[in-house]
């Protein structure tokens, strides 16, 4: 047996987020269920051209 | 915003206003989306980029109810805001990172993880937007923002200075950097939680007792979790928000934004005027966001950045103070989440060459229109300030101070009657 100091001892109803981390636990290998769908490009973004596409608006 | 234009008397194709999409360098297919307003004083005052936090919040929450020009009516119409942050500054708002606001990607593995890939996107933008306006590439340079871009922040404050000593790219003149109600150091910020909560007569002093056996295996998790770790940082988070979420099962609806209200909705707060503002038809024809679809706060974003969170960031923080780039921390006084005490006690508790004065200096008052409205520490390149009569956003609780507080900053008269570096040299 591993003798615990007082001071890291946790109360007997101490009660850990079990569901919450098995809820991460399954999604961090997967990519999340309300990921956006692939998003449409505004038009005129063609993926090539210049870095930065910036327009003023009124 | 042609109704906006006939408010200001100012002819809208004067206003300034710009709207734009970065195509990021080192990604699959990112582009980030990005709001600039030229100053309304002057172009050639500082440039001030704001990050909003989450992980995964947009920027449009801070330019319409925080700091940006103007705030949505409950018509839809925007009206002016007297003390938007554009009136002393060159202000930039910035979705990021990928996948948060307008900002998107059609590449999955183009979401970031950790703040190497934040802060890298983050500088390569800069570099791109300086090339696009090098009218502005010489003017002072402020990072500001709030919350969980108190990660955020410091990071792209050590890599825009990394960026200068190694003479890459475009210098940025970057003189201070700015932290409001942030996350930076949550081994010192979730022990507070409790300390706070006790003070602030959310708990008991029974519940103290009670949640406070959380804290030592806390702290251990997140010594695992260092500033490097991953699975041990997602684990420290679990058990650490332990400590958060046990004061919130007894505060009930609190806002843990603002202990003084309720939580409404999801984000605690109704946003929903800006949802609906940002999805008319003639507001993304003008922003040229097309399809997008936009989230105030994107939950894909905020679980990718999970292995982030219990990282601590103050340590890249002393070599940028120490090298006299300027650092304030303020934090509104009723915010639980990211409280001022656990703010104040990483900051007094940063090891660099001016803590021992620092510490050993009282707070006085920060003076706005002859009404104390915050209390102030400040010391060669650090400043800590405790503003009065505000929750976890400060410029919308306190827009004139917030506004003055900047000001101030940027032209370091934060604290004009406060002893600096040189005056205590002279006494000895």
């Amino acid at each position: 047996s591993i003798s615990v100091p007082d001071d890291l001892r946790l109360p007997s109803n101490a009660n850990f987020p079990i569901t919450q981390a098995e809820k991460l636990i399954r999604e961090l290998n997967l990519f999340p269920k309300d990921a956006h769908a692939t998003p449409t490009p505004p038009s005129g973004d063609s993926g090539t051209g210049p870095r930065i596409v910036e327009k003023r608006f009124g | 915003f042609p109704d906006l234009a006939a408010q200001s008397g100012i002819p809208a194709d004067e206003l300034g206003h710009h709207a734009g999409y970065y195509r990021l360098s080192h990604t699959h297919d990112a582009r980030m989306f990005y709001l600039f307003f030229e100053s309304r004083n002057s172009k050639k005052d500082p440039v001030v980029i704001w990050l909003t936090g989450g992980p995964g919040c947009s920027s449009e929450l801070a330019v319409f109810y925080e700091n940006g020009p103007f705030t949505i009516a409950n018509n839809l119409s925007l009206v002016w805001n007297d003390y938007g942050w554009d009136k002393v500054s060159n202000l930039l708002f910035v979705d990021q990172p990928t996948g948060t606001g307008f900002s998107y990607s059609s590449d999955k593995r183009d979401l970031r993880h950790n703040e190497n890939g934040v802060s890298n996107d983050l500088y390569d933008f800069m570099q791109e937007f300086f090339s696009e306006h090098p009218q502005l590439a010489k003017n002072d340079f402020f990072i500001t923002g709030e919350s969980y871009a108190g990660h955020y922040i410091p990071a792209f404050a050590s890599r825009v200075h990394q960026g200068n000593k190694n003479k890459e790219g475009i210098h940025i003149n970057l003189k201070g950097f700015a932290i409001g109600n942030g996350l930076t150091d949550p081994a010192i910020q979730y022990k507070a939680y409790t300390d706070y909560a006790l003070e602030m007569g959310i708990i008991q002093e029974s519940d103290y007792r009670r949640i406070n056996k959380y804290i030592p295996p806390c702290e251990l998790a997140i010594n695992l979790c260092g500033t490097t770790g991953s699975a041990a940082c997602v684990a420290s988070y679990l058990v650490c928000n332990t400590i958060f979420n046990s004061i919130m099962g007894i505060a009930g609806k609190t806002n843990y934004y603002d202990i003084r209200k309720q939580c409404e909705g999801s984000l605690c707060y109704d946003f929903s005027n800006m949802e609906k503002f940002l999805n008319l038809k003639s507001v993304r024809d003008d922003l040229g966001v097309g399809d997008i679809e936009f989230i105030s706060c994107s939950p894909t974003v905020y679980q990718a950045m999970l292995t982030d969170w219990m990282r601590n960031l103050e340590v890249g923080i002393p070599a940028l103070i120490e090298d006299g780039i300027n650092l304030l921390v303020y934090a509104g006084e009723y915010d639980l989440i990211c409280n001022w005490l656990g703010n104040s006690r990483w900051v007094h508790a940063m090891e660099w060459s001016g803590q021992e004065a620092f510490t050993s200096l009282p707070a006085i008052p920060f003076v706005v229109d002859e009404e104390e409205a915050g209390q102030l520490k400040s010391y060669g390149s650090l400043s800590f300030l405790k503003v009065h009569d505000a929750g976890h956003m400060v410029p919308m609780d306190q827009p004139k101070v917030a506004l003055e507080m900047l000001k101030r900053w940027m032209q370091g008269k934060l604290a004009e009657d406060s002893p600096q570096p040189s005056d205590l040299a002279a006494d000895m």
